[in-house]
């Protein structure tokens, strides 16, 4: 699968998510 | 002795092959119980951890204790006779303890199963009751589980101490779908994932409790099961399996299929299926996944294993004499593969 399929990728996605995510 | 009164312990050192599963020992227990379930656990007597096999009949559950490569001798049995076992749940790091599942229809009850240090007496103790969905052991020495009220979900960790106690309880944040299984992270310690009633995969954050991310799984494939999962170059890896997943002329039946999520997009890709080879007919009943080897028992009576790094079916093991499978399990440690029938038989197989 490429990247264009998935959209852009994080490396850091589990940290990202946790800080965007409601407490 | 390898004799008990009720039970023994049948062995069998031959070089029976089937493709890389070669038969190691085979349990009898001649209670003549339908085995519900079977598994594995670290279990320490006198300072030197063994890894013993546990089986399962509706009433009990007996600890099986290796005496050499191909014997075994049943340590102890407890006795459970309020609500039948469902499922053995097991507990990746714990020492000396069962874990088990009850209940009629569904799990309504966990129940830990030791053996007191003191005087060698069996114990039993409820951990929790309730309408349970789903329910997996993590590492570090927890239990999560799903549980469901009329108005609203529960999902909850278990962290136990070294003597079985449970010490601690805390809650995650609950989509508002029931989560019918569970699978940890692998390559991120904190992470959690589980699929839902409506074919969603549920990312969670372990540590704060937070629910982070919903993954539509797709209509094709309804029902699917998460098995194991590993975060790898910023992609999300589950290995699902598909109970009712429907033929397609270009994949097959297939039993697993892996997909790799972008958990910051929430789209995803198919990376494998995996079916059986051609010819063979039978679709998944029950199943596990370990490391890089998913096995399970089809509708046909055969166990089919394959290789998630080729995608290939490594080996199929057709039903023995006495009746079709209906169990398979890995060990906790090795790879062995554990093959029930009905009547209580369970074989150990090493799988190379």
């Amino acid at each position: 699968c490429s990247e264009s399929d998935l959209g852009p990728i994080s490396l850091n996605w589990f940290e990202e998510l946790s800080l965007e995510a409601p407490p | 002795n390898t004799m008990m009164p009720d039970h023994m312990a049948v062995s069998w050192s031959g070089s029976l092959r089937e493709g890389s599963l070669r038969l190691v020992s085979k349990l009898k227990d001649l209670s003549g119980s339908c085995a519900v379930d079977v598994s594995t656990v670290w279990w320490e007597e006198s300072g030197c951890p063994e890894l013993c096999v546990v089986t399962a009949c509706e009433t009990s559950v007996s600890l099986w204790k290796p005496l050499s490569s191909d014997q075994w001798r049943n340590m102890c049995t407890w006795h459970l006779t309020e609500k039948p076992v469902i499922q053995i749940v097991p507990l990746p790091d714990v020492h000396n303890l069962v874990c088990a599942a009850l209940g009629d229809l569904e799990i309504g009850e966990l129940r830990v199963l030791l053996c007191s240090s003191e005087d060698s007496s069996l114990k039993q103790s409820v951990v929790k009751t309730g309408n349970i969905k789903a329910v997996l052991g993590l590492k570090d020495r927890r239990l999560v589980s799903s549980s469901r009220t009329f108005q609203e979900q529960q999902v909850e960790i278990i962290s136990f101490l070294e003597t079985g106690r449970n010490n601690k309880r805390k809650t995650l944040m609950a989509p508002k779908e029931t989560v019918l299984a569970f699978a940890e992270v692998e390559g991120i310690r904190d992470a959690l994932i589980g699929t839902t009633t409506v074919n969603s995969v549920v990312v969670w954050n372990l540590k704060t409790g937070q629910l982070l991310k919903k993954m539509h799984v797709g209509y094709s494939y309804p029902a699917s099961v998460c098995h194991r999962a590993y975060s790898d170059s910023g992609l999300l890896f589950v290995v699902l399996s598909h109970p009712h997943a429907k033929e397609s002329e270009s994949c097959g039946n297939p039993a697993f299929r892996v997909i790799a999520f972008n958990p910051k997009t929430g789209r995803s890709a198919g990376v494998m299926f995996l079916s059986l080879p051609p010819g063979h007919t039978g679709r998944y009943l029950e199943g596990e996944v370990k490391d890089a080897s998913a096995a399970a028992v089809l509708t046909s009576g055969t166990i089919a294993v394959w290789d998630l790094l080729l995608g290939d079916c490594a080996t199929l093991l057709p039903p023995e004499s006495g009746g079709p499978w209906s169990l398979v399990r890995w060990s906790a440690r090795d790879s062995y593969l554990l093959a029930g029938q009905k009547d209580g038989s369970v074989c150990v197989y090493s799988y190379s």
